[in-house]
């Protein structure tokens, strides 16, 4: 069956973008077939794949106003088993455009039924907000990815992240629930990632993915060249990284 | 004269938050009379500086909303000459709550209105989105300063908020200009800080401040004593360097 996973925290600057990305192309290289759904209107996911989207051709944004079918919308990228539905700044007029329409929370989610069964995996990146767009995400998933930065500021939102979840559990998508939580930018030289591994350990447990992203400058690099940290460093930590956390995440899903 | 700024760029986690904290220290530092709006429902600059916001207290939603007076909201810090308007996660039900309310743009404007002449400076914190709420910060200041994190995402999204703060300008203040762009996190030992920053000074010239903020792990310990850096190591380059952004902009405000 397809798995369908949000990449959400409404915590900005925490690695959402950089893991669909990249946990995206480490899933394709081991031969599943994976749809990223690019819904952040700063469409960071669709540049980090080097594409542009050429006016007129419809985005996440034509297929959320039911404007678009989900297949028309989906492009291929230089990634075997890897397709996108990019996006553009436009989407962030979809929240105002949806606000009194029937069923607004669950447009993502039927757009995306007929694609069903195509894909091992769809992975949907979110905008740093709760706002409808990550609703919709939420709506549409089985399963939630949560990136978490070592940091401080960004340990001190996951309460309300996790009650949101609980809220669109509740109304709107009862199979949904956390798959886990990703430490991202872990860096060994400093206390801080210690102590917030350790905090977020404690409260989550087994939730809490083994594998940890390090700070890795190739990753940051990687987007000026529009590809995925594997394809423009395989050796790096960073993209040695992302391959273990894809193969995780793999042994997870085998044991549910 | 009050000078409104505020502190904005929808990229997440590129250091609005740090900078309103900890620029905001800084000019109490050298004697100006400060409050920071926290209209972020992540409430990270509050936090930042260890307050709880009592139940049943005004907030910053409370003044949105028109339930409370600015004055009311504000409360002092441990800082001499500088306050603070806190919020709480209750904050991210205002921008439903406005959809359709009269002036809902102005309500930050129209409440800050009786407390100007009380401060010499007013430094909004904004989310990481163009929703409503940096809306109502846009109006309601006369200049936007942009922190600018020295990655390649981050400087994709400028564009935007360009021209996000020109529609504002057109439509609702015509006061409204960018006054300074900070270049923050800045790590003298990657290429990609300054294959951005010579982007960033081609493109803005003399906006662009001469202070850059270091990527220094001392600024990100601080919130989690609930303290500014300036309080928690006033010696590091961290402090050091919102010292100097304090200064600079002093010199450049009087140069006006
Ligand atoms: N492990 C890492 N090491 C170094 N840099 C990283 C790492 N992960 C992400 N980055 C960089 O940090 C910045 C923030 O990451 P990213 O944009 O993926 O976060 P996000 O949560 O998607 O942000 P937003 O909230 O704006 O959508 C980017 O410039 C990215 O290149
Ligand atoms: N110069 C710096 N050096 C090291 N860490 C920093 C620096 N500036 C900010 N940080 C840390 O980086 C993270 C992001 O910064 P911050 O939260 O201020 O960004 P933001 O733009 O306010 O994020 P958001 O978009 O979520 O509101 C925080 O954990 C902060 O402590
Ligand atoms: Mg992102
Ligand atoms: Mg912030």
């Amino acid at each position: 069956p397809t798995r369908v996973m949000a990449i959400a925290n409404q915590k900005g600057g925490v690695g959402k973008t950089t893991t669909t990305v990249n946990l995206g192309t480490a899933l394709a290289a081991v031969h599943r077939r994976v749809l990223l759904i690019d819904l952040d209107p700063q469409a960071n996911g669709t540049t980090g794949f080097g594409i542009q989207v050429e006016p007129g051709r419809p985005t996440s944004y034509e297929v959320l106003l039911g404007e678009a079918s989900a297949a028309q919308a989906v492009v291929p990228t230089a990634i075997p088993n890897l397709s996108i539905m990019p996006t553009t700044v436009n989407l962030a007029g979809a929240e105002t455009e949806l606000v009194d329409q029937p069923l607004r929370e669950y447009r993502l989610r039927n757009a995306v039924q007929p694609l069903l069964g195509e894909y091992d995996y769809i992975l949907i990146d979110c905008p740093p907000a709760l706002g409808l767009l990550t609703i919709n995400a939420l709506v549409a998933a089985d399963k939630v990815l949560v990136p978490l930065q070592c940091e401080y500021y960004a340990l001190e939102g996951i309460s309300h992240l996790i009650r949101t979840i609980e809220r669109i559990k509740n109304n709107f998508n009862e199979r949904l629930d956390i798959q886990g939580i990703v430490l991202t930018m872990y860096d060994r030289r400093n206390n801080l990632s210690e102590m917030v591994a350790d905090e977020v350990y404690r409260h989550f447990g087994a939730k809490v993915y083994d594998t940890v992203i390090p700070r890795n400058v190739r990753i940051s690099e990687a987007p000026s060249h529009g590809k995925p940290v594997l394809l423009y460093d395989v050796n790096c930590a960073g993209s040695q990284a992302y391959i273990h956390l894809a193969s995780e995440m793999l042994r997870r899903d085998s044991e549910l």
